[in-house]
């Protein structure tokens, strides 16, 4: 375990606790893309699919176990809690997102490291959160006034795999291991996807005026 | 021996 490596889990936990907090004490979901909510769980659901077969740490599980958890709790809040999904703006988050799903599927039946269901799954997750945050992108975009909180939660959750990339950087050169392509082609496609998003950030908190997206 | 790294990864 690298700095780089637990500054990103940090980071990334930190967005999900953001995101959490703000939906459970404000109760609302105001700018919060559900569609991205639920790609982010099957990220997870089909990432962590080790998580009953292969003990790596109790770190390791634990963290899988939030991620889990959080996840789709989030999904559970903005659709079924009487409050909090009175405020979720399904008219504005429209993004199809079955679109995203079913090229990731395909081409995780055809570039993957090994065929085998595991294998398959975890090829999917790692495409699935490349393009994951688009809905989120997509709804910021027409959400005149992002808040704070759901701000910091986009960029939370984009600099964690800005953080990994360095974290497999470090490894790549002081570790006998490999990080397959796959991997590192889809962090640096999902950090990029975010770039224009932590420009607009940067902008705004510099010039210290509220993030709007260009439309 | 090669292990692929990304098993004790998130």
């Amino acid at each position: 375990m690298n700095i780089f490596r637990l500054a990103g889990d940090m980071t990334h936990l930190a967005s999900v606790l953001v995101l959490l907090l703000k939906i459970h004490t404000i109760k609302s979901c105001a700018g919060v893309s559900l569609k991205t909510q639920e790609l982010y769980a099957l990220v997870f659901a089909t990432r962590y699919l080790d998580i009953v077969t292969d003990f790596i740490s109790v770190y390791n599980t634990v963290m899988k176990l939030i991620f889990l958890g959080s996840s789709f709790s989030i999904v559970w809040y903005i659709r079924h809690h009487r409050v909090v999904r009175r405020s979720y703006d399904k008219d504005q988050d429209t993004f199809r997102h079955y679109l995203l799903m079913i090229p990731c599927m395909l081409l995780a039946l055809f570039v993957h490291e090994k065929f085998t269901f595991k294998e398959v799954m975890w090829t999917f997750s790692l495409y699935l959160e490349a393009v994951a945050i688009l809905p989120q992108l997509v709804l910021l975009q027409r959400t005149r006034n992002i808040d704070n909180l759901t701000g910091q939660y986009v960029f939370l959750l984009g600099a964690y795999r800005g953080l990994y990339i360095f974290n497999w950087i470090y490894r790549y050169f002081t570790e006998p291991h490999f990080v397959h392509w796959i991997t590192w082609i889809a962090g640096v496609v999902q950090t990029l996807l975010y770039a224009d998003f932590f420009y607009y950030y940067f902008e705004s908190w510099k010039n210290n005026v509220r993030l709007q997206l260009p439309a | 021996d090669k292990m692929n790294m990304r098993k004790d990864e998130l």
